[in-house]
């Protein structure tokens, strides 16, 4: 009958890609992923 | 190679060559199943790279501290009132690293809220006359670089009122 | 002069010492490094021919060794898959670090051979990983592998203004390395192989942009997973590593199908033809993809005329080859022609199940007697060839193809002919397999899901046999009773067939044939509204 596919650890109605914390096939936890802030160019 | 799969032989383009029967490969994958890729394996170290590197002398430490890499040594920061402003040097000056998210979640620990369309951190300042499920509406203190008067470059905190502050740009 | 092995690997251990201690400098060492790449390319090791081979299979062997060297120290045999030994991946970051500066710093005036360098470099890796897997056996590790390309796809990936332009190019090069280490060829390295095609630094970028150029070759390293899974999938018991992988498959379609339906939804045809039958679940992933703009109404919505949804009448977006496995198999030539003349009494008609089946010995292999591929090229084909004589002959205005033409319609053409006679001549194994190719194309609202609808509701009215109708009931079935997701067109066929008083479905004896098939009739109908 196949599996609970939502006990996988992917949020499948989150409203952002999954790819970006898409840690591995193998765990059921999101991957950290990379902090992304974008600046304005005066910070720089 | 990249059009259709061929018969159902258990893959044709795999089949040149090198080709693997059943069991055999049941017996490699049973034992790659006890070596598998550990999370750390694709996990670097983030060597810093500064983007403009103050040039000091050799007797100053030219690696980073790592404590700047240790969680308690923001929290410590974040307890500090005077240390609000190192949160947001960090914040802006250390881009893309670990320190960068660590004063993030230090300034949200101190609900500081950071605005994705102007890059600024606000914080309410009285509570917020108006508030609806899209947006909030007050006066704020925000964070902020003036260059007003060249006395008196650098940074600072002023207060914004009566600003409008979307849901949809919290960060 | 060819250098002796000895002495040439002497040479390449200097050489990776010396990069060693550039790269332990403090701060960035830019100059230093483009320095030391200045001289590799002056000492010929850098010209993409036999030596460079040598000098990076040299390298290849130095930082592995060293890596697997790091595990004889821990002691004890492992327990659990998720305890494993700590390795050093000094040497491995180092010499990752080595192409890619080699790659970033390579004099410009070279430009083409700049990228001409990296697949010769991963061809290179491919080679000794599959020597190493083939020699190593049982004890072949891929984690020190999975590093090194791990480092590749995080640098290369992290669009260095170097590469900026040729990114889809170094994309390529690394889907072309992993598809020559593929399961099959390498089963060994299936678990590293599998994070690595869906890791987030190459997966996304392959499917993103460059006008969708990467997507054939991620839909042939999907093949690649799914042909080494498909003869261990046809049991329904699962060995642990092999529910492993399939789970962590089932990880990356869901991946897929939340962020690239499309995808999904373009390639159903060549997945079909790789996913074993038994793997339901997995299969209805992927007919249950629809594009992202598109919003599917409520299967279950009283009185729902799907004839008059404006994406019925539009046929879907079919990347794969149909009739590719018709050609491979001489069958195109004589079902064109047949189409055509519509010969009374031809002997295509009886020649047909004899076609589709697999001689005897491909047969074991294949665990069916019967050529699946070929099975759905055929229904496919012929579908959409009836679609396509319906269409020109529907006025344009009223191209929806229910509402306007009268159902008759669908019955001109030699579809219906071809469709009757493989329900009829085939055994039940074949016939579960054609009406499996005519259930595939129940997916979102389009005008394939609207025709092979009618056709499987066609088939079981005018059957009059009620083993006919049972088993186009079970295939419907045995798809909707698995856990979600359900794809849409599935679900309005099962909802039309059990409402619709024409089709007599509660009469039939098979849907009392025991209590719990009562229940469970009753219980997937309630929950289809």
């Amino acid at each position: 009958l196949g599996i609970d596919l939502t006990t996988l650890g992917l949020n499948l109605n989150s409203a952002e890609n999954l790819h970006k914390t898409f840690g591995s096939p193998w765990s059921d936890e999101p991957a950290k992923g990379d902090p992304e802030f974008s600046l304005p160019q005066c910070y720089n | 190679d990249l059009g259709t799969i061929g018969d159902n032989l258990g893959g044709s383009s795999a089949n040149s060559g090198g080709m693997r029967d059943q069991s055999y490969s049941m017996q490699m994958l049973e034992a790659a199943y006890y070596k598998l890729p550990h999370p750390k394996d694709s996990e670097r170290a983030k060597s810093y790279i500064p983007r403009h590197p103050a040039v000091t002398p050799p007797s100053y430490p030219q690696g980073q501290a790592p404590i700047v890499n240790n969680p308690a040594f923001w929290e410590r920061l974040g307890a500090d009132n005077y240390g609000t402003d190192t949160l947001f040097f960090a914040f802006y000056y250390q881009q893309n690293t670990y320190q960068q998210y660590l004063a993030a979640k230090e300034l949200k620990k101190q609900s500081w809220r950071y605005h994705r369309k102007y890059s600024t951190w606000f914080q309410r300042h009285e509570e917020p006359k108006v508030t609806t499920d899209e947006y909030e509406q007050g006066s704020y203190i925000y964070f902020d670089f003036h260059t007003s008067d060249e006395m008196q470059r650098g940074w600072c905190q002023r207060i914004k009122p009566d600003f409008m502050f979307e849901y949809n740009y919290l960060e | 002069v060819e250098p002796d092995a000895a002495c040439f690997r002497d040479q390449v251990s200097m050489l990776f010492a010396e990069w060693y201690r550039i790269c332990e400098l403090p701060g960035t060492n830019d100059a230093a490094c483009a320095h030391y790449i200045l001289q590799l390319q002056q000492s010929g090791l850098l010209k993409g021919d036999d030596i460079s081979d040598r000098f990076f299979r040299c390298l290849t062997e130095l930082s592995v060794s060293h890596c697997l060297s790091s595990e004889v120290i821990s002691s004890g045999p492992l327990q659990s898959p998720q305890q494993v030994h700590p390795l050093s991946f000094l040497a491995i970051d180092i010499y990752a670090k080595l192409v890619f500066s080699i790659l970033k710093f390579y004099p410009v005036d070279q430009g083409s051979s700049k990228l001409s360098l990296l697949p010769k470099v991963l061809a290179v890796s491919v080679r000794f990983i599959q020597k190493d897997a083939e020699e190593r056996k049982v004890s072949f590790n891929a984690r020190p592998y999975f590093r090194l390309f791990i480092n590749w796809l995080l640098d290369l990936g992290s669009m260095d203004p170097v590469f900026d332009g040729a990114n889809f190019q170094v994309l390529i090069a690394f889907a072309n390395a992993f598809h020559a280490l593929q399961p099959l060829k390498v089963p060994g390295f299936s678990y590293a192989w599998l994070e690595l095609v869906s890791h987030r630094s190459f997966m996304p970028k392959l499917l993103t942009g460059n006008a969708q150029k990467g997507w054939p070759y991620m839909q042939r390293l999907l093949v690649d997973v799914f042909q080494f899974l498909e003869p261990f999938l046809r049991n329904a018991e699962l060995e642990e590593p092999v529910h492993f992988l399939y789970k962590g498959t089932l990880r990356v379609l869901l991946v897929l199908l939340h962020d690239y339906p499309e995808f999904l939804c373009d390639y159903h045809f060549s997945f079909c033809d790789v996913i074993p039958p038994s793997c339901i679940q997995m299969r209805n992933i992927i007919l249950s993809a629809f594009p992202r703009n598109m919003r599917l109404p409520d299967p279950s919505t009283p009185n729902l005329k799907i004839d008059l949804l404006a994406e019925i009448s539009q046929p879907p977006r079919i990347l794969s080859e149909v009739d590719a496995a018709l050609k491979a198999k001489l069958i195109k030539g004589d079902l064109d022609e047949y189409q055509k003349t519509r010969q009374q009494g031809s002997s295509f008609l009886t020649e047909l199940k004899q076609k589709l089946l697999l001689p005897p010995g491909d047969a074991a292999r294949a665990g069916t007697r019967y050529n699946v591929p070929l099975i759905n090229s055929l229904v496919l084909y012929v579908g959409m060839q009836a679609i396509q004589q319906l269409q020109a002959r529907t006025p344009p205005h009223a191209q929806s193809m229910a509402s306007s033409v009268p159902l008759a319609a669908f019955l001109v053409g030699t579809a219906l002919d071809i469709f009757q006679t493989l329900i009829m001549d085939l055994d039940t194994e074949g016939r579960y397999l054609f009406l499996n190719a005519v259930a595939n194309q129940l997916r979102y609202p389009n005008n394939h899901t609207h025709y092979f609808s009618f056709i499987l509701l066609y088939l079981f009215a005018e059957s009059n046999q009620e083993i006919i109708q049972e088993q186009i009931t079970r295939v419907l079935f045995e798809r909707l009773i698995v856990n979600r997701p359900h794809p849409w067109g599935l679900l309005v066929t099962f909802i039309e067939l059990i409402k619709n008083p024409s089709y007599n479905f509660w009469s039939r004896s098979f849907t009392r044939c025991a209590p719990e098939i009562e229940k469970l009739f009753e219980s997937v109908s309630r929950s289809c509204g």
